[in-house]
């Protein structure tokens, strides 16, 4: 099926501490265990994503505040994810994330 | 279709 590209910027609740309030996978091929990217897994309710509302379960996540995690293992997506919503995360109140959605057939 | 989870998963 064709997948279609999103841009979401996700307010964080003032102290920010509280993250996204999103629980990501990482998902690999059953043939030869190449990593195949990182996943939304789970979006805790009442929490920045799900206030949000725009993020769903199986978005593929592409890109964390400008950065791409494409071409990079699963681990380092994570690693990735992980850093930029730390440091950046709270200093601008908001992440923003690109994400590819699988578009259903119509 | 040919994807598994890789079992790691973190909250963000």
């Amino acid at each position: 099926g064709t997948r279609e590209f999103l841009t979401f910027e996700i307010p964080l609740s003032d102290s920010g501490s509280a993250g996204l309030g999103v629980s990501v996978k990482g998902n690999r091929s059953k043939e030869n265990h190449a990593d195949l990217g990182i996943f939304v897994k789970s979006i805790i309710h009442g929490g920045a994503a799900c206030e949000d509302g725009r993020l769903r379960i199986n978005d593929q996540l592409i890109a964390v505040n400008g950065e791409s995690l494409l071409g990079k293992t699963n681990q380092d997506a994570m690693e990735t994810l992980r850093k930029s919503m730390s440091t950046e995360g709270n200093k601008r109140g908001m992440i923003q994330l690109i994400v590819a959605r699988r578009v259903a057939k119509r | 279709r040919n994807l598994e989870e890789d079992g790691t998963v973190i909250t963000l």
